[in-house]
């Protein structure tokens, strides 16, 4: 990866880890 | 070329996030395109500086397959993401990393993103960097009917709201699922958010 820019990088990084997190996350309507 | 400045890259993230949080409508995603000059040519041009990804309600039923993705894309959406998520972390995906749920049209709108660029004038940013005014195209049909790539693309993936605004160092693009129409306070906030964007910024 040692080409992709940092700046897309450090974005991909956070998407990613925000991604996992929200579909850990129980659904809307699991009460 | 524009006025090359050091953007402060470490607030950038929180403005951002501050921008569409704090915003009274439901916008989906902000990026901060940067400005940079190609050392080959001395073109300018606009590359990604970073985003922040909200999402909107597409996210939350996510367990329902949109009807308007095929099993096809969607199985590519996932390997790409599975790729990705090793690209990162280096390592092969453990089970942890699989990518078992549906990549939502926004989020991958958001990703596509991530790889492109613009040269000064062209596509919506690039068109917002060399004219230095804020450009707001706002329902279906005139994202559809835009002239640049970039916004009728966003519209196929549901995006019916987009916002480019001229700001020191570069230009903030913001969207949502949602129709909303031209407001000043946000294009505002923008300005008051990142035009200290050099050196120490706010």
């Amino acid at each position: 990866d040692g080409d992709l820019p940092i700046a897309r990088k450090k974005s991909l990084q956070r998407f990613l880890e925000k991604r996992k997190e929200r579909c850990r996350a129980p659904p809307p309507d699991a009460g | 070329p524009p006025m090359a400045g050091i953007v402060n890259q470490e607030t950038l993230q929180q403005r951002l996030q501050a921008l569409i949080e704090g915003a009274r409508e439901s916008w989906t995603y902000a990026i901060f395109w940067q400005s940079s000059v190609d050392v080959s040519n001395g073109a300018s041009f606009l590359a990604w500086g970073d985003g922040y990804y909200k999402g909107c309600e597409e996210d939350k039923r996510k367990m329902l397959p949109s009807p308007a993705t095929s099993a096809a894309d969607q199985e590519h959406r996932k390997k790409v993401l599975r790729e990705l998520n090793s690209l990162i972390s280096g390592a092969a995906v453990a089970g942890e990393d699989a990518v078992d749920e549906e990549v939502t049209d926004t989020e991958w709108f958001f990703l596509v993103s991530m790889t492109q660029s613009f040269l000064n004038g062209a596509g919506f940013p690039g068109h917002v960097l060399f004219t230095a005014a804020p450009a707001w195209v706002a329902g279906t049909e005139r994202l559809a009917a835009a002239g640049c790539e970039r916004v009728r693309q966003a519209q196929t993936f549901g995006i019916q709201t987009m916002v480019c605004v001229p700001v020191g160092g570069g230009v903030v693009e913001f969207g949502s699922t949602d129709l909303i129409y031209q407001n000043i306070d946000i294009v505002d906030k923008v300005k008051v958010l990142f035009n200290f964007n050099f050196g120490g910024g706010g």
